[in-house]
C-alpha cells in the first residue's frame, strides 16, 4: 500500500532568493525509512 | 519392456527440466533484483519497463483475488496457533512484535494482527508546530515540488497526473478563481472570460499560488509518496492540524504496488482503489491519498466508518467518476489534530 500527500506550502518568492525563512523543505532522502510521527519536512 | 523403461526415464527427465527452468528464471530475477538494488545504491534511476507480467495481470480479477485473500486471512485461528502464525509473519516481513499493543493471543486472526495498534509512546509525535510530520510507517520513495503540468514521477521515464490521482480537486478552481487577478498578471496573455474551465487550466499551468498580500510568502504545491511493506504499521495519521473537508473513494483495480510493479505497471497509483481526503491546513490545501494494493485492498476511515471499500461489483468501469462526500458543516469540515489516527489499510 501506499500513500501520497500533497500540499501548499510557501515557497521562496523569486527564483534563487535563499534568505525566506518561512519557505518549506522536506527533511528526508529518497529511500529513506520514516516512521508516524517523524518529521516529513518544515 | 524396453518402452516402459524409457518412460521411467521420461518423466524424471520432463520433470527435471522443469524444475531446472524455474530455478534458472527465479536465480535471473534474484540476478536481476540485486542489480538493479546496486545500481540504485549508486545512486542511478529506475526506469519504467512495461513486461510481460504486468500484461497478465490486468487479465487477472485481482480485487476477487484480493476479497478471497481478506476472507483466508480473516479466519479465527486456534489460540495455541496465533503466536506461531504472527512470529513466522514477523520474521517474513520484519515486523517488530515488542510494539504490538496486545499479546499475540488476542488477535484473532492474522487480518486482525495486521492492523494492530502500538504501545503508547512507540510512536511519538515531533513537537514542532512548524513541521509536517509523517502519517504512516514506510518508505520514501518520491518527494518534490509540484511543477507546470502538475504530474509525479512514478519511475524515471513515466509520470502520472495528480488531478487524476485526487479527482477532480475543488481546491484547484476555487484557487484558481480567488486568484484570477493575480494569475491574469503572471499569464497576461491569457484571456478573461469568466469561464471556470479557464481558470482550471491556468490553475493546472502554473501551480503557484498568489497570496493577495504583497508581504505573504508566495505558496507552491509539494508532494510526497510513501510506501509501505508487508511487515510495516498498517494505520494512517494526520500529518498535520487540518480540516477534511471531502473525501474521495475511487474503486479501481488492485494491482501490486511494490517496486517492481511501478517500474512495469504505468499509472499504478491512478488505476487502483484509492481513498481521498481533502481539507486545509495553516498553509492552505492539502490532500492525502491512501492506495491499496492486491494483498491490502481495503481502506478503512476512522472518520466515517460506514465506508466499505474493496466491493465486488458487477461491471467495473475504471473511467467512472469516484464516488465523493462533503463533510459538514460545509466548509469547516472534520478537524484533525496532528497524530491523530485517521485510516487504516486491511487485508483484502
Amino acid at each position: 500500500s501506499t500513500v501520497v500527500l500533497v500540499f501548499q506550502a510557501p515557497i521562496p518568492k523569486l527564483a534563487g532568493d535563499k534568505s525566506a525563512s518561512s519557505e518549506f523543505k522536506f527533511s528526508v532522502g529518497r529511500g529513506d525509512r520514516i516512521r508516524v510521527g517523524e518529521p516529513l519536512g518544515r | 519392456s524396453s518402452r516402459s523403461e524409457g518412460n521411467s526415464y521420461l518423466v524424471p527427465g520432463a520433470t527435471m527440466a522443469t524444475i531446472v527452468m524455474l530455478g534458472a528464471l527465479h536465480a535471473r530475477r534474484l540476478y536481476d533484483d540485486k542489480k538493479l538494488e546496486e545500481a540504485r545504491d549508486k545512486g542511478a534511476e529506475l526506469e519504467f519497463q512495461p513486461d510481460v507480467k504486468a500484461t497478465f495481470l490486468r487479465l487477472l480479477p485481482l480485487r476477487s483475488i484480493s476479497r478471497f485473500w481478506g476472507s483466508l486471512t480473516g479466519m479465527e485461528l486456534p489460540i495455541w496457533l496465533r503466536p506461531h502464525v504472527y512470529r513466522a509473519w514477523a520474521r517474513a516481513f520484519h515486523s517488530n512484535l515488542e510494539e504490538a499493543a496486545k499479546p499475540l493471543e488476542e488477535y484473532a486472526s492474522l487480518r486482525e494482527f495486521f492492523v494492530r495498534t502500538l504501545k503508547e509512546d512507540c510512536r511519538p509525535i515531533h513537537s514542532d508546530p512548524c513541521c509536517l510530520i509523517s502519517p504512516v510507517d514506510g518508505t520514501v520513495l518520491r518527494f518534490g515540488e509540484l511543477k507546470e503540468g502538475m504530474m509525479i514521477e512514478q519511475v524515471k521515464g513515466f509520470s502520472y497526473s495528480v488531478s487524476s490521482l485526487l479527482g477532480t480537486s475543488s481546491f484547484l478552481t476555487v484557487k484558481a478563481e480567488e486568484d484570477v487577478q493575480q494569475e491574469s498578471i503572471v499569464q497576461e496573455k491569457t484571456p478573461r472570460d469568466g469561464n471556470k474551465k479557464s481558470w482550471w487550466r491556468i490553475a493546472l499551468a502554473s501551480p503557484k499560488v498568489r497570496d493577495p498580500m504583497p508581504t505573504c510568502p508566495m505558496k507552491g504545491l509539494f508532494y510526497c509518496v510513501l510506501y509501505l511493506h508487508p511487515g510495516d504499521y498498517h494505520r494512517i495519521h494526520s500529518p498535520v492540524d487540518w480540516n477534511v473537508l471531502a473525501r474521495r473513494h475511487f474503486s479501481g483495480r488492485l494491482f501490486p504496488v511494490n517496486e517492481r510493479a511501478t517500474r512495469t505497471i504505468g499509472n499504478l497509483y491512478v488505476e487502483n482503489e484509492r481513498v481521498v481526503l481533502e481539507g486545509r491546513w495553516e498553509e492552505g490545501f492539502m490532500a492525502m491519498a491512501a492506495i491499496g494494493a492486491t494483498n491490502i485492498g481495503s481502506i478503512e476511515l476512522f472518520i466515517e466508518p460506514a465506508l466499505r471499500t474493496n466491493r465486488p461489483k458487477k461491471k467495473l468501469l475504471h473511467s467512472e467518476p469516484p464516488e465523493e462526500r462533503i463533510y459538514e458543516p460545509e466548509g469547516v469540515g472534520v478537524m484533525l489534530k496532528k497524530g491523530d489516527e485517521i485510516a487504516a489499510f486491511n487485508m483484502g
